[in-house]
């Protein structure tokens, strides 16, 4: 089963 | 000072209604180009980024940086109490305690005015790179909200897979499972109807439906959504408004197997 990722892990904060 | 005069109360209403199950406190920050919102839902899953161009008031004056931090179910109540057509003027102080929203009836003389009390919202702010998205499909926000809305029957998750064939929008859960196909389509008579894929390289993902659903609210802004895939990045939905303005949702993929 695949898991919900967070937008975190793509985006960063500024 | 901001002073922002929006021709018709309905845009906010329905750019407000449809972010306001997925964020709840949110700064909108104006400058001379604009008033911009970005926000995540609390899982961090899900960001709503709102643009409204100057262009999209008349007039619109904005001297300096102002974030005025505004519960939404608060202005939601306050938006309720305008109609439709009214027009609507946003106002506020450079360092303002509350918003002021104006709403005049066009055909009669009717003026109402509300103050919204204003909260100090210290919200992370993401960068969202620049991304050279593989698929790109255009399509009627109203075929949009009926694949996810269907497909939430079956299962919590669809996989949206792009091919030269068109694009799949496939799910399965205890049921059953079921799928919706699309192919590029050019409706001349209807161009609202309309189906555009560019496609560079296929794509595959998965993501979840509950949050789908949730961006869909905001199909009445406009009739055709753009969904911007590549592999192993978010998702982006945008609807597009008047003078480039726009209301775009970003949703993290599910991933690993």
């Amino acid at each position: 089963p695949k898991s919900q990722a967070t937008l975190g892990k793509f985006f960063g904060t500024q | 000072m901001l002073e922002a005069r929006l021709e018709q109360a309905n845009l906010l209403k329905k750019v407000v209604d449809a972010i306001k199950d997925l964020v709840q406190d949110c700064n909108f920050d104006c400058n001379d180009s604009g008033i911009a919102l970005q926000a995540m839902d609390n899982s961090h899953v899900a960001l709503v980024s709102m643009m409204l161009k100057s262009e999209s008031f008349s007039p619109f004056r904005c001297d300096r940086n102002i974030a005025l931090g505004i519960n939404l179910t608060s202005l939601t109540k306050v938006l309720r109490c305008a109609a439709n057509e009214d027009i609507l003027t946003l106002k506020a102080e450079d360092a303002p305690d509350v918003v002021n929203l104006v709403f005049e009836s066009a055909e009669s003389d009717r003026l109402s005015e509300y103050d919204i009390k204003l909260m100090d919202i210290d919200q992370e702010h993401l960068g969202i790179p620049e991304t050279e998205y593989a698929a790109t499909i255009s399509m009627p926000s109203a075929e949009f909200q009926k694949i996810c809305r269907d497909l939430m029957a079956l299962s919590e998750s669809v996989s949206i897979e792009c091919t030269k064939e068109g694009v799949k929008f496939a799910c399965s859960g205890d049921i059953g499972s079921g799928s919706v196909t699309l192919r590029s389509h050019t409706n001349v008579e209807k161009p609202q109807l309309n189906v555009e894929i560019d496609l560079s390289e296929p794509v595959a993902l998965t993501f979840s439906l509950k949050y789908l659903v949730n961006f869909c609210k905001a199909s009445g802004l406009s009739e055709q959504v753009r969904l911007c895939l590549s592999n192993e990045v978010p998702l982006l939905v945008e609807y597009a408004l008047s003078n480039n303005s726009y209301l775009r949702f970003y949703l993290a993929p599910k991933i690993g197997d």
